[in-house]
């Protein structure tokens, strides 16, 4: 475990849980898709399926209990509770997810390390985490104030990203039993490319001290 | 669990 690696995994957790509060306190979900948040609940269930085969660390089976249960409670929220759906921008947030599940499920049949179930499901989550965000990069830039929480969300998800490819470099040069292969290595940097148009304008509002605001 | 293709991570 290196600190790129632990803060990565920190700032994904602290995108998440700053979701969580503003559902829990605000009970709002203005501005959050919940196209987005199914396909990370689906990434995250196709991704651990080894949480009861395959013990790695205390850490890592913590942090896989935590985001498989965050990610489906988030989007029972956003379907159930009765005052959180309310604020659901159901009318906006009209990006259709299987677009995206069904070419990253082709592409992890075609493209993988091993054709077993579980590295083909392992493939196929890694491609859809890639894409996973741009339903809610579609919400964002269709919604008018932005406000910070959501701002913040999105932030500390792009982080995440960011670090994770420093995790990467930094454990290829240093860890000889890692080499990792074109797959992660790919779907890694276009997710955050996704991310760098949002960053630009997230760090000049806070920079000019506006609201957020994307251009359409 | 392999490392070497990141099976590792989260």
């Amino acid at each position: 475990m290196n600190i790129f690696r632990l803060a990565g995994d920190m700032t994904h957790l602290m995108s998440i849980v700053v979701l969580l509060l503003k559902m829990h306190t605000i009970k709002s979900c203005a501005g959050i898709s919940l196209k987005t948040q199914e396909l990370y609940a689906l990434v995250f269930i196709t991704r651990y399926l080894d949480i009861f085969t395959d013990f790695v660390s205390l850490y890592n089976t913590v942090m896989k209990i935590f985001f498989l249960g965050t990610s489906i409670s988030i989007v029972w929220y956003m379907r159930y509770h009765k005052v959180v759906k309310q604020s659901y921008d159901k009318d906006h947030d009209t990006f259709r997810h299987y677009f995206l599940i069904l070419p990253c499920f082709l592409l992890a049949l075609i493209i993988n390390d091993e054709f077993t179930f579980r590295e083909v499901l392992w493939t196929f989550s890694l491609y859809l985490e890639a894409v996973a965000i741009i339903p809610q990069l579609v919400l964002l830039q269709r919604t008018k104030n932005i406000d910070n929480l959501t701002g913040n969300y999105v932030f500390f998800l792009g982080a995440y990203r960011g670090l994770y490819i420093l995790n990467w470099i930094y454990r290829y040069f240093t860890d000889s039993h890692y080499r990792r292969k074109g797959i992660t290595w790919t779907s890694g940097i276009v997710q955050t490319l996704l991310y760098a148009d949002f960053f630009y304008y997230y760090i000049r509002s806070w920079r000019r001290n506006e609201r957020l605001n994307l251009p359409a | 669990v392999s490392p070497d293709n990141g099976h590792d991570e989260l």
